[in-house]
Order: C-alpha cells, then structure tokens, then sequence
C-alpha cells in the first residue's frame, strides 16, 4: 500500500482546491519559509485522524479552515492503491455551523467512524502511536524529553 | 505486559545499534534505568560517535544529539515497519556529511516503504525520484508549482543536478 | 517598578517592528495579556509576514517562527546594546532568502559591534570578515585548522566563494 | 570594546591548549557535527561566570574538564581589547581535588570574586540577562517557552 495522491480543499493555506500526486518510492517536497510544506504534512494527520488540533498548530478545528477564501468548511482526502487491485479514499470533512462545528469522516464514498478508519489502517500497520509522520520539531522533542517519556514510547509500541 | 515490554525493548534495541552504526559509524545503545523495574524508571539513550567516549545524549552535540534521536525514531519504525513514511525537515542539524549519509540511508529504504521528505537541503532533493515544489501566490494560497520526476531528470540533463 | 517596565516594553517594542520589518518586510508587534496588570500576565508576539494575515507566534511555520525569534532577540540586544554577540546556528530553519537576509543585517550591524556566529550555512560565510574553521582530530580533541581573512580573500581569488 | 582572543586550556574537547584569534567585524565559525563550534562559545559563558553548568551540557562543573587528556583542571580565558589602550584579560580555572573541586575567578592576573568579574563586565554593558550570548536551540526555546516566561524576559532588562 502507498500513497497516491492528497486532494486538500480549503484547509490551511490551501485555499484553492488543490491534487499532490505521489510516484512509489522516495519524494522530497520543497519551497520557501511559510509556503505550506508543512501543512501538507498536517493534511495528512487530519485526514487520518492521527493526531489533534494542537499538533497541527491551531486552537480549535475551525482554526484549520483556510481564514482568507471566506468559505466555512474544508477537507482532505488521502487517496491509497497498492498499485494492482486495491484502492482506499479516507476523506475528512469540517463544517462550521451557527452553534459549533461538524467534523465527518468517509471512507470510500459512505461516512464512517474515526474507529473504522483507524481499524482499517492498523491493518496496514498505520498507527497514532507509530513513528511514521514526523513533524518538524519532533526530533527535538525526542532529545528534551524526559528518560520516562522515551520509555512510554516503548510501552505503546510494545 | 513486562514481556511484552522486554521483547519490543530488545529489538527496538537492536535495530537501534544497527542503525546507528549505518549512519555514524559509531556505537549506540538503550539502557534501561531500572531493569528489573522497568516501569519504575526511564529509558536512558548512549552513544559513542566514532573516535570518542561513550556518551549520554545530554552531553552530545546538537548534530550527534539529532542523529542519534534520527537512529532511536528509526529502530521504531523497523521495529513496526509502515507502508509510509513523511518526515518534516529531519536533517536540519546536520553538516554535509551526516546530511548526505542520511539521504542515502531514506533512498536504500524506499525500495521497501514509500518516504515524503520535506527538506530544504541539497543532498535529499538529489537523491529523490519526485521532486514537488510549492510556493505561496500573493493571495495567500499555497500552490503547487512543479512536479519533477527527478529519474527521468538524470536522464536526460545531468548538469542540472547542482545545488 | 512599573514605569520602568513600561518604558522597556515600549522600547523593546519599537525595535521589534523595525527589525521584523527589516528581515520579512511584514509587520510585527509585541502586546500584553494585561496591560492594566502586566506583572499579571504574559506576553504575546503577533507579526503579519508580507502578503499574510496577523497570526501568533504559535500559528506560524518553523521558518516564520524563527524569524520573528529572532526579531524579538535583536530588538532585546538593540534596547541595550552590548559590544560583541556570539551566536550559536540562528539560521538553522531558515530558507535561502531569509538567511540571506538575516546575514545582510548581521553584516550591517558588524560596523558597530563585534558578531561571532557559529554556521553551517553559505550566506553566513560568504559575508563574514574572518572565518574559522574547527575539526576533531582522531585522538578527540578540537584543533582550530584555519582562520581566513574573508576580505583579503575576496580581493585575490574571487571565485573561490561559491557554496 | 571586542573580543580579542581566547584561550582554552583542557576544556571540554579542547584537551590540548588552543588559541582563538578574533579580528573586529564580523567572524564565523564552521565544521563539521561534533568538532567542537559550540564549546568555543561554552567556554565565553564559563570564563565570564554568565551561565550554569547545566546550560553548558554539564551535569557538574568537574564534567568540563576533557576526559580524554587525564589532567585535572580546566581553564579559559578571555582577553578584550578596545584597539587603544585597554586590554582587559578574564580567567577561570577549575581543579579536581581528593574532596571535590575548586572554581577560581582572575583578572589581569589577580584572583577576584565573580561579583568583581560582573561588575567589570556590566560597565561595559555586558550582563547575564542581555541575549548577547545566543546558544544552540535558544531560538527554539523562546518559541516553546510560555507567554508568561517571556515577559519575564523584559523584567530582567527593565
Ligand atoms: N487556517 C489557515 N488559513 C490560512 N492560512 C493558514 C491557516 N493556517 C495556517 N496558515 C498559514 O500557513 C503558513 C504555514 O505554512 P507551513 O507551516 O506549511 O510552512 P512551511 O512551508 O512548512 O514553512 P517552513 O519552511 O518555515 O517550515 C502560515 O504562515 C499560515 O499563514
Ligand atoms: N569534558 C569533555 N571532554 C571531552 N570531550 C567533551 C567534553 N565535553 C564535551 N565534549 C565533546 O564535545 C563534543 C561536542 O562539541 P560541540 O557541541 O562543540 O560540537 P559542535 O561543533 O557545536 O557540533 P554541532 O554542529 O553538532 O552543533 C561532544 O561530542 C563531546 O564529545
Ligand atoms: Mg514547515
Ligand atoms: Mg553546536
């Protein structure tokens, strides 16, 4: 399995509907300070589910909806073949209502719970608790943490 | 729960002393603060970078600091390997030769796992298949603004390949 | 007590605007959580890079975040101005045109003090009037292996200076 | 005043005694990972009396002593100069006795105490709390660190 292509729609500094498409293999993405590289990155934890608000650098979910298009609701989708039969689209959509907010994700065209997509990509071996996203400063983080919190690390991946 | 926990220490342990001789050609090691207690005490992270003492991280260097928690991350990932991995601007510390011995480190790898790399430095936008670059257009949105398939580019215009 | 803080917040604040907007061309200011009781509360930096909206510190990218760091650290140093700065890798997450940037204003302010900056980067190098260069020797001890006169360099070889 | 060079003797990785030389303007400092670029500046923050251990990656003062040479003591010194008539040089020398260790402060030559080094040092407008000396990751730390700690920062220079 691997990833083929991100459609980011209103989320982040993408405020224009925008496809990243991914060969197999080893991608580097590249650009000035403030671009949006790293909002990539966070597309990708937020389609997924994989990490809160907090990571990906915002107060609240609203935060995450591009502030400039004026639009109230934004979206992902991380789109995965395996290169012969099998394709999987997870999508997560957020809406900003008049008291609040909906969040939804489907998976594959019909909504789901964030327990079937977390379900479905262990089955892959995509996990919250694997290192497989590393955010900008998480490297750091691993060198100021506490002897106790790098040992958690092994408790969860044990 | 505490074999569990000795067998996912053992081998996050090993691939750990693996990985970290690839790319320092050093000794590395994890020990535990208490092991009979484990979960009494924390996870201690030692390394000899060649040609010097044995060292706790605390006392490294910023780069040695960043290659062995780039050695630790990556004992993980073996450990529980995933079908993909992206990394946010992992070789930021580094000098040219660590930079350059991690870049062909991730190329090896990608034969067996996908990596998206966002880096600013030469030596990964070199040895990537896919280049994507992105920019920020003056109405404040991020845009896309090439998609190089960089084997094709070998290919064809060696030259081009200058930082 | 308090009038001596306002008058260094103010101060501070001033030449946070002026350098902020000498490094990114945006704006940026410095606000209290409590300007009534500033002892009570803390202290927030906004900045609005060119082209952007006015955001926190925490919302930005590590570049941008840097960057106005930074802005804030020289607008400290500006308020009371010490005769020679040692600097330690400032421009580690910093892309081509901000280091560029950052190594001009250094460069402009070496007339009036003295700068000592560690770096791993071309802009830094290309700009100074001495460079120093360290290894490790095998038997581990740091031996200093060239202190070039950048100046006297640029007048004989110009080409040597690329990257 | 400037900086006009420093002399280390036996400190952290400089096992043999090293001489720096600075010219005015505007020096850089570069190698590779490990060689030593940011014990040049631990050792300013150490002959100056400007920070602790703990902010020089010691956990005691005796871990400053290179631990490859087998001698015991450590020294640094600094020597400033204004190109006219003033040379002013600082020392600190560290010994590892049988009971512990001692910590000495000279000035041009003569002991003195750390408050005497400090007073000398804040005529010239050089004190612990200004942001002269930047170390590896202060940066970052001024990011992380929290509203209120960064007000605490215009206390100290009020
Ligand atoms: N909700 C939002 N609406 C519009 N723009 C946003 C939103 N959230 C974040 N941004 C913008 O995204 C920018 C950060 O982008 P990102 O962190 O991806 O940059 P980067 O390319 O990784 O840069 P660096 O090289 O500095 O790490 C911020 O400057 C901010 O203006
Ligand atoms: N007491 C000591 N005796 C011998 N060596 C020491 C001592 N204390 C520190 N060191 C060595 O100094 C090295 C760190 O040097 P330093 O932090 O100056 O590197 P650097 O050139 O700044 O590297 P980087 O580019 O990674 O930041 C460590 O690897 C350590 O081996
Ligand atoms: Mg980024
Ligand atoms: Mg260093």
């Amino acid at each position: 399995l691997r990833l083929k292509e991100i459609e980011i729609d209103n989320f982040k500094s993408f405020g224009k509907r925008t496809l990243v498409p991914f060969l197999p293999g080893f991608t580097t993405i590249s650009g000035p300070n403030g671009s949006g590289k790293s909002n990539i990155i966070d597309s990708i934890l937020f389609a997924l589910g994989l990490s809160s608000s907090r990571t990906m650098r915002a107060e609240r979910l609203p935060d995450l909806i591009n502030n400039l298009s004026g639009k109230k609701e934004a979206q992902a989708t991380i789109k995965f073949t395996d290169d012969k039969e099998i394709e999987i689209e997870v999508t997560r959509k957020i809406k900003v209502k008049d008291n609040g907010y909906t969040s939804t994700y489907y998976m594959d065209g019909r909504t789901c719970t964030l327990t079937e997509v977390h379900d479905k990509l262990l089955s892959y071996n995509i996990s919250p608790h694997g290192y497989n996203v590393v955010m900008q400063g998480d490297v750091t983080s691993i060198i100021s943490m506490s002897l106790n919190e790098r040992r958690k690390i092994i408790d969860e991946l044990a | 729960k505490k074999i569990n926990f000795f067998e996912t220490f053992q081998g996050v342990d090993k691939y750990f002393q693996e990985i970290f001789h690839e790319l320092s050609f050093g000794h590395g090691e994890l020990v535990l603060e208490n092991p009979e207690d484990p979960f009494g005490g924390g996870l201690i992270i030692r390394a000899r970078p060649r040609d010097k003492k044995m060292q706790r991280l605390e006392a490294m260097s910023g780069g040695e600091k960043s290659l062995t928690a780039l050695s630790f991350m990556f004992a993980l990932q073996r450990y529980s390997p995933a079908p993909f991995y992206a990394f946010d601007e992992v070789d930021m510390f580094l000098d040219s030769i660590n930079a350059e011995r991690l870049a062909q480190m991730i190329k090896k790898q990608s034969i067996h796992a996908q990596f998206v790399v966002v880096s600013l430095r030469r030596h990964m936008l070199e040895k990537s298949d896919q280049a994507i670059g992105v920019t920020l257009r003056t109405d404040g949105f991020t845009q896309i603004i090439g998609v190089q398939n960089m084997q094709k580019k070998k290919d064809e215009e060696p030259e081009l390949m200058t930082a």
